[in-house]
């Protein structure tokens, strides 16, 4: 389960406190996953007790929008580290799908991605198994398949430390590159963050989800909750 | 295969100082809920009086089996219209979920407990996580909440702060807390602070 608060000082109107709070779960909590499960508790609350004496925030306020980046980078930091507790997790990854039809495919396919088990394992087991990714793609529940052309398709691993080269491509316009640098590959799967990037080449919107890998441990901590 | 070294979390990810909002008091103590003895109940109340009315709003999950403190703070966010909302009360170690109208009674409970301390109805927000399907300690919970009030164990300095963090946790490996200040363009400094838990069952989609 996903419980959360945030507490601020500021006054804001509270038909602009709900939207704000909106916005920001929609980029943050409602981006992460750890197993795909979604539990019957999952709440995040916010309360502005004004207790700093500046005008009201409202919609129309001309700090509204400031405020509401900084909410949503703030919402972005605490759903960060839910993910990093991942039950038996030993890496974070950001899966950013980019240049997609919509923003919305972006995101079901990053979610697609995120939820895969065997995607998961393989990131745990250090395996650039490249065909997990495109198979996640592949059955991603999209609308539609405009976002999605087989021959414009790329994913790639991105280091994380500044190492070069930062970026390994592991299949280019849909095409796989058979002769993979390994060495290269499992240094940056060693690394404890990873990214996963995956250009659709369609169009130009984007979306990023948060998930770790699945460990034997994930099964360890969960076989027995209950009892 | 082997996986990655294992990690300090706690090390790493939990703060050692912080900064707080000002008009707001937590405090966090162990019912016996948990059967480990751990903290399991966490109060936050907002105790600023001056300048503005607070305000409050909530995301829920849009599991069709919404557990009952959802069903509760969703109402209290619907007849206040989310204004002049003082305070949350959260328990972990029992989810509070599929139990029926017994659990909308407990959940109930719960805040009319908190909203009778501050002298203000509708003025609480409620969670819970933990075990679906077990009703509530309400015997626990309830000394819980009135030794949190009768002994006056709200605090707002850092190890406040981090014990009701660590007081919703479950298989959570380390509390989450964050805090930061920010200037707006008139120079007036606002502060965030935030916490949350979770560790598994984590894929939400909250509306």
């Amino acid at each position: 389960t996903l419980l959360g608060f945030i507490v601020t000082d500021l006054p804001i109107e509270s038909h602009a406190l709900q939207k704000m709070l909106r916005f920001s779960t929609e980029r943050s909590f409602n981006c992460i996953s750890v197993d795909g499960d979604m539990s019957t508790n999952d709440t995040i609350c916010m309360i502005a007790n004004g207790a700093v004496d500046t005008p009201e925030i409202t919609e129309s306020s001309p700090y509204y929008e400031q405020v509401k980046e900084q909410v949503t980078e703030f919402g972005k930091r605490l759903a960060h580290l839910v993910v990093r507790d991942g039950e038996g997790a030993t890496k974070f990854v950001t899966v950013n799908v980019k240049n997609a039809l919509t923003f919305e495919d972006a995101k079901i396919i990053a979610e697609s991605i995120s939820n895969s088990s065997l995607v998961k394992t393989a990131l745990y087991g250090k395996d650039a198994n490249w065909g997990r990714i495109l198979c996640a793609i592949g059955y991603a529940k999209l609308q539609n398949l405009s976002s999605l052309d087989v021959e414009k398709i790329n994913v790639s691993f991105i280091a994380t430390d500044n190492s070069e080269p930062r970026e390994l491509k592991l299949v280019v316009n849909g095409v796989p590159q058979l002769e993979i640098d390994e060495e290269r590959a499992s240094e940056i799967l060693a690394l404890t963050d990873l990214e996963v990037l995956v250009d659709l080449g369609t169009g130009k919107e984007e979306a990023q989800f948060w998930t770790c890998d699945l460990s034997h441990e994930y099964v360890t901590i969960n076989g027995d909750y209950r009892s | 295969q082997q996986g990655s070294k294992m990690i300090d979390k706690y090390a790493l990810y939990v703060p050692k100082s912080g900064v707080f909002p000002k008009g707001f008091k937590v405090a966090s103590t162990a019912t016996g809920v948990k059967k480990n003895g751990n903290l399991d109940l966490g109060i936050i109340v907002n105790t600023n009086k001056c300048h503005h009315q607070s305000s409050a709003a909530a995301v829920f999950t849009t599991n069709k089996f919404k557990a009952a403190p959802v069903l509760v703070s969703r109402r209290v966010l619907e007849e206040t219209s989310g204004k002049n909302v003082n305070a949350i009360v959260v328990n972990s170690g029992c989810a509070n979920s599929v139990t029926g109208e017994v659990g909308l009674a407990d959940a109930n409970e719960m805040v009319g407990l908190v909203n009778s301390k501050l002298g203000v109805e509708n003025s609480t927000l409620v969670m819970s996580t933990g075990v679906i399907g077990q009703r509530l300690q309400m015997d626990k919970i309830s000394q819980g909440i009135d030794k949190i009030f009768s002994e006056n164990e709200f605090g707002s300095d850092f190890s406040s702060w981090l014990n009701i963090a660590k007081s919703i946790c479950t298989t959570d490996t380390f509390p989450k807390l964050i805090s930061s200040e920010f200037t707006l363009p008139n120079g007036v400094k606002y502060t965030l602070t935030g916490m949350a838990k979770g560790a598994g069952m984590i894929c939400p989609n909250m509306a």
